[in-house]
This record gives structure tokens, C-alpha cells and sequence, in this order.
């Protein structure tokens, strides 16, 4: 899953 | 997105037009460490890579193409438009010290070892201490204008909102980026001894001085 982590922070 | 991401984010915000605002009106870059807001450059491009492609948001698109374009911008104001007024004597930190670890950290802790993944945790890790060549001039110098501090304090303000939107994301969403949030802690660190000076001088309306 390409978003797992995330990094929806700047 | 919760409020202490978004008050964090517009304090970043506010950080850069404070920044553009100090050069602009004082013709000056005099007390800025181009070494530091080269090192954001470095830090945006490398983060903000999935520009093309990850959407987000709205939000989130043109926050980060805001940060690459402010970022480049005051690095041309202090290159070219006001460079004699930047000393390079006084900016010596040497970034080779924080971009080496940063590139090994990235390569060793990381989620996935993948070519934009490990940008991301370089950018992350390289972040946390971008600002100590500000810092350090700012040692050398002793002062710096009022108007500076108050650049420093709101990205300083930045990176301590982004600990409590980590425990709130813990408790609601049950989010933990344990990378983000060792760097941030790093970096909200580093601000400490500023802080200080800030609040008991600057705040008090002392000139920002640092003991002899």
C-alpha cells in the first residue's frame, strides 16, 4: 500500500 | 488535519513571509544563514518530490508549492538581488557535517528502501537540523534584529505544534510516524536555548542579545 506511511504531512 | 497541524503550518507560513518581509524592508539579509535556507531548499525538493506523484489535497498541493517556490525565491534575494549585504565570513557551519549523516541515517532507518522513500526520511532527518547555521551565526554574532527572532520563533513554533498533532493523531486516528516524530522532537530541541532568550528578552522588548 503506497500510502501506509502516509506522509500526508508537509 | 487537525488544529495543531494547521496552526503549525501557518506559523511556517508565517515564518517565510516574516523572512521575505525583513529582507525586503531592511534591503538586507544581513544575520540570515544562506547555509540554512539553502539546507530548506534541499529539504522541500527532496520531500515534495511526490508532487508527482501522490495527491493529497488541495491544501496540501499548494502548501508544498508554495514552500519550493518561497524557499527558491530567498535564496535569490540573498544571491543575487541584496548579496553584498550577506557576509559570508560570519556563515561557516559546515553542512557537509549535517548532510552526510543525513544521507547514511536516511539509508539505514527508513520505512521502505526505495528511492523516494529514503528522499522523504533524508529530508526529514536533514530538516531537524537545517537551522544550525542560523543558530550558530547567531552564536557568533551574539544579536541578531528584532525582526530575525521573530522568523526564528515562528519556525521554531512550527516544529513544536507538530508534537501535540502527533499525539492527537496517536489517540484519533492511531497514527504514529516514529521517523517525523524522533526528527521533530530533534528539532523542536534545538530551539530550546532560543526560546528562551526569546521569551525572557525579545518578548519583554529587549533587543536579542546573547550573554557575553
Amino acid at each position: 500500500d503506497d500510502d501506509y506511511y502516509g506522509h500526508d504531512e508537509l | 488535519m487537525n488544529l495543531f497541524r494547521l496552526l503549525g503550518d501557518l506559523s511556517h507560513l508565517a515564518s517565510i513571509f516574516i523572512l521575505i518581509h525583513k529582507i525586503q524592508t531592511t534591503r538586507s539579509c544581513r544575520g540570515i544563514s544562506f547555509q540554512t535556507q539553502a539546507l530548506y531548499v534541499t529539504v522541500f525538493v527532496a520531500r515534495y518530490i511526490d508532487l508527482f506523484f501522490r495527491w493529497i489535497s488541495l491544501y496540501n498541493f499548494f502548501m508544498k508549492i508554495f514552500f519550493i517556490a518561497s524557499s527558491v525565491y530567498i535564496l535569490y534575494l540573498m544571491k543575487y538581488r541584496y548579496r553584498p549585504t550577506h557576509d559570508p565570513s560570519i556563515d561557516t557551519f559546515k553542512v557537509e557535517y549535517l548532510v552526510g549523516p543525513a544521507v547514511v541515517l536516511s539509508l539505514i532507518f527508513n520505512y521502505k528502501f526505495e528511492f523516494t522513500e529514503i528522499l522523504w526520511t533524508f529530508s526529514i532527518y536533514l530538516e531537524a537540523v537545517a537551522i544550525l547555521p542560523q543558530l550558530f551565526m547567531l552564536q557568533r554574532t551574539g544579536e541578531a534584529e528584532t525582526i530575525t527572532t521573530h522568523y526564528l520563533a515562528a519556525l521554531g513554533a512550527y516544529r513544536a505544534l507538530y508534537i501535540p498533532n502527533w499525539i492527537y493523531r496517536y489517540f484519533t486516528e492511531d497514527v504514529v510516524d516514529p521517523i517525523a516524530i524522533v526528527a521533530g522532537l530533534v528539532q523542536t530541541g534545538l530551539y530550546l536555548d532560543f526560546f528562551y532568550v526569546y521569551f525572557t528578552k525579545v518578548l519583554q522588548g529587549q533587543k536579542f542579545e546573547l550573554p557575553a
